[in-house]
């Protein structure tokens, strides 16, 4: 009977955060710098007694109360185009926003492109990044990316650290139209006329890129349970 | 009429008690990722008609008192939390999402009639 009256309990519990059921990870997931800075933060100011205000996210700079890192669900692609001298990767994004309730209000969508560690004392080439969107979802092995509608492209110098583009207009739309959340396109050029002899060097240096790619997607929302204009007066 | 003296010993008046959630102890340490639990108390002990007065009452907890020394068969003014503060939690879910929430109201920092 104690066992019952438990589980019901932790069902309840596991509502009261938000899930649908008991989370069981086969591994964590590395947390990003940037959220255990916010939770130690938190946990500091709770310890000290100071009031927070919980709907806000001061290191973000943005209204909100629930962090969700959303990590990268697509493939690596391998067209022809790889084959080309200055391709170097392409990879399509896809990021589950379906954990996101209906009535949170996003305020803040980061794509997080850590390119991995870099050497300083052997730098490679620079890059030329392109993001697009997906104009169908994959099938059949095959993608369309949207033509003519690259959104992002930047050069970056190698070595570089982890590169931060802001998603917020395009992440409120794949959370109002699910359907059309069909990811994004990423390609990474080499820039510049490179000489045929340090061919096999680049393609090392592809090949690394790929294996230590991550990408991830930062959401903030905000509750209006929460954070509606009630609760304010309330508190 | 007379107001009788509080029946309750200092250690049985209505105050804060420690209470520690232990996330390991629920089987829940295996999703979150941090903390590992938290203190959140709870609030137990007496609130004699004596004592409202100075065990953070509200005024409604003297009036009930009252009326219980009056009547027996009114329920005594309940020990509740008066002061409460947020907890921060960090857990995986299903989707492999790391989420950061911000929970109120979950650390009893003060009780009172």
């Amino acid at each position: 009977a104690w066992g019952q009256t438990f589980q019901f309990q932790d069902s309840v519990f596991i509502q009261f955060l938000g899930l649908d059921k008991v989370p069981s990870p086969q591994k964590f997931q590395p947390v990003p710098y940037i959220m255990r800075k916010i939770f130690q933060d938190r946990e500091a100011a709770a310890a000290a007694g100071d009031s927070q205000d919980s709907c806000y996210v001061k290191d973000l700079g943005v209204r909100g109360n629930v962090l969700r890192l959303l990590p990268d669900q697509g493939v690596f692609l391998y067209s022809k185009q790889l084959s080309q001298a200055s391709c170097c990767l392409e990879k399509l994004l896809y990021f589950n926003l379906s954990t996101t309730k209906d009535k949170e209000q996003l305020t803040m969508a980061q794509l997080g492109l850590d390119l991995g560690p870099s050497t300083y004392y052997n730098p490679g080439p620079d890059l030329e990044l392109a993001l697009s969107l997906v104009q169908e979802p994959p099938g059949w092995g095959r993608f369309f990316p949207k033509p003519g509608k690259v959104f992002v492209l930047q050069t970056v110098p190698w070595p570089q650290g982890i590169l931060h583009f802001n998603l917020l207009h395009m992440a409120k739309d794949w959370n109002d139209n699910p359907q059309k959340n069909s990811g994004l396109f990423l390609e990474i050029q080499v820039k510049g006329d490179r000489d045929p002899g340090v061919d096999s060097q680049l393609k090392d240096t592809c090949a690394r890129l790929r294996r230590s790619l991550r990408a991830s997607l930062l959401v903030v929302t905000l509750s209006p349970e929460q954070c509606g204009p009630s609760s304010r007066k309330r508190r | 009429a007379a107001i009788p003296a509080p029946q309750a010993p200092c250690k049985n008046l209505c105050h804060r008690h420690q209470l520690f959630i232990s996330f390991q102890d629920l089987g829940w340490h295996k999703w979150i990722i941090a903390p590992r639990g938290f203190m959140a108390n709870y609030c137990h002990g007496e609130c004699p008609f004596s004592l409202t007065t100075s065990l953070n009452s509200s005024n409604y907890a003297f009036m009930q008192a009252l009326m219980q020394a009056v009547d027996p068969e009114i329920p005594q003014a309940v020990c509740i939390p008066i002061k409460l503060s947020p907890i921060s939690m960090l857990y995986q879910d299903n989707n492999d999402n790391v989420i950061l929430r911000h929970y109120e109201d979950m650390v009893v920092d003060e009780c009172g009639c």
